[in-house]
């Protein structure tokens, strides 16, 4: 039976069935992994976070990774066309990925990509909300919380202050972008242990 | 390349390339 890695971070959601699932996660490692790091080298160049202790910056890296790639490859996700682009730079219609087997991840993406490109963010201000997301995930490993309360604090207000300048008479933006959070949360609780477990489906 | 049907994958890669001694096998 065909088998399918249905994650735009592939080249094709579909997979050789003659391989073995080694090798397939081999082949993904090849664009998740630099993913990975790329996330990681985004985070060391946010103010503040080598402060935190080793152990917290782990932590937090652990628990943000997948909030933080779902903001990034938002833009894969063509909610008009209903269409996801692929790492070959191929889209696939809604319809062929269901038939593949994707679902609620499927919905929840074009849901979270529309309403995050309609806020039409300039590069910055992605950059600052994606900082915020990542010392907003979750806590529950963090040693001290207080130094990633402080972090986050200032994170948010300079997200605010730099929405405020930017859309002056869009005072929602700011409210929107912080209602994005628990979103992602949820996103993350529901979807992120498939994707990061890399349990590849026979 | 470490096993991916576990979390740890995630975590050894976001180890190696936050301590900055990520040697990358795959590339």
């Amino acid at each position: 039976s065909r088998m399918h890695l249905v994650c735009p971070m592939s080249m094709s959601p579909y997979v050789d069935p003659r391989k073995s699932g080694h090798n397939i996660w081999l082949e993904f490692s090849m664009s998740f992994t630099p993913a990975v790091r790329e996330v990681v080298e985004f985070a060391k160049r946010i103010p503040g976070f080598r402060d935190l202790s080793q152990h917290d910056q782990v932590s937090l890296l652990k628990a943000g990774t997948f909030e933080v790639l779902v903001v990034r490859f938002a833009s894969l996700f063509d909610a008009k066309e209903r269409t996801v682009t692929f790492l070959s730079g191929r889209k696939y219609s809604v319809e062929e990925l269901r038939s593949m087997g994707a679902g609620d991840l499927l919905n929840s993406m074009f849901d979270f990509s529309h309403k995050l490109n309609a806020l039409n963010l300039n590069e910055e201000e992605m950059s600052l909300f994606t900082a915020v997301v990542l010392v907003s995930a979750d806590r529950s490993g963090i040693e001290n919380v207080n130094s990633v309360e402080a972090l986050q604090e200032t994170l948010i207000r300079a997200l605010r202050s730099l929405i405020l300048k930017n859309h002056p008479n869009e005072a929602a933006t700011f409210t929107k972008l912080l209602l994005k959070l628990p979103d992602l949360r949820s996103l993350n609780n529901m979807h992120s242990e498939q994707l990061l477990a890399f349990k590849v489906h026979p | 390349v470490s096993d991916p049907a576990s979390n740890l994958g995630l975590e050894d890669i976001i180890r190696k390339a936050l301590m900055g001694n990520f040697e990358d096998k795959t590339e």
